[in-house]
C-alpha cells in the first residue's frame, strides 16, 4: 500500500512578485 | 480524467504525517497539517483566502485566486474542477464537490469565495 507525505495534499502556494 | 488528479486524493489513501503516524486521507483536520508543519522546519502553513473564482480556457478547469498570508499576496492557481482543497474549518472542499466524490469517493464541501485554505510556504522564504 503506498504511503503519501502529508504536504503532498496541501498546495504550494508561494508569493511570486510580479514587479 | 481522473488520472488527471494525484492518487492520494482518492478516499482510503494512507497519508504519513510529520510525525510518523498514518491516517487516511478522508481523516485528516487541520491540526494534522499545523503539526506536521511546526515538526518539519522548513514549511510553514500559511492561510490563504479564496477571493475569486473564475472559469478557464481549459475544458474542466477553473482559475482560483488567492490572498495568501499575513501579506496577502496575491496568488493565482488553474485546477481542475475537481481539485480538493483543505478548508479551515470544513475540511476537504472542492469548486464541484460532486464530480470530486464521483471520481474519489472523497466527500467534499463546496469552495467559495471568502473560504480559507490551508496552503504551504516554505520558511526560508520569509
Amino acid at each position: 500500500v503506498p504511503v503519501f507525505p502529508w504536504h503532498s495534499l496541501v498546495p504550494f502556494l508561494a508569493p511570486t512578485q510580479s514587479d | 480524467p481522473s488520472s488527471a488528479l494525484p492518487p492520494y486524493f482518492m478516499k482510503g489513501s494512507i497519508i504519513q504525517l510529520a510525525d510518523g503516524e498514518l491516517k487516511r486521507v478522508e481523516d485528516l483536520r487541520a491540526e494534522d497539517f499545523l503539526q506536521s508543519a511546526d515538526l518539519s522546519g522548513e514549511l510553514k502553513i500559511d492561510s490563504s483566502t479564496v477571493e475569486r473564482i473564475d472559469s478557464s480556457r481549459t475544458p474542466d478547469a477553473v482559475i482560483i485566486q488567492f490572498s495568501v498570508g499575513e501579506h496577502k499576496t496575491q496568488v493565482c492557481v488553474e485546477v481542475l474542477v475537481e481539485y480538493p482543497f483543505f478548508v479551515f474549518g470544513q475540511g476537504w472542499s472542492s469548486c464541484c464537490p460532486h464530480r470530486t466524490t464521483q471520481l474519489l469517493a472523497l466527500s467534499c464541501a463546496r469552495l467559495s469565495v471568502g473560504d480559507v485554505c490551508i496552503s504551504l510556504t516554505l520558511k526560508s522564504l520569509r
